[in-house]
């Protein structure tokens, strides 16, 4: 069980670092299209 | 301008999003350590009754 | 037409990010019951030695 919840919490660092990804991603998408229009 | 504020607004939106999913995910580790627990208890008193048998 | 972009692009953040948090919360689940599974299977092998003891 111990073990399980250590893996539980390196995949949640891994999500954690994928949704912060896709928020970087937007926020340098948006910041393009605001800086061309 | 008004480009600038839905950008704000949509990049606060997302970050609410994400504020949101880590307290899910939170919760979700507490739930599913308290399951096990509760699991591995409820096994254990079924095999202590066996044996009393 | 600017507007639109911005929009697309958070909904697109907003559809990756719930595709991240469906197959992580799949993924734990599966892993969750696998554990679940062992732990019972180890648990009543240790009983069936008890008993044969």
């Amino acid at each position: 069980a111990v073990r399980y919840l250590e893996e539980e919490d390196k995949r949640s660092q891994k999500l954690l670092q994928r949704l912060d990804t896709h928020i970087e991603e937007l926020k340098t998408e948006s910041e393009r299209t605001v800086d061309k229009y | 301008k008004g480009l600038e504020e839905i950008r704000h607004q949509y990049l606060r939106a997302v970050n609410k999003i994400r504020g949101d999913m880590m307290h899910y995910i939170q919760e979700s580790k507490k739930r599913a350590a308290e399951m096990i627990r509760a699991e591995v208890l409820k096994e254990r008193q079924q095999t202590a009754r066996k044996m009393r048998k």
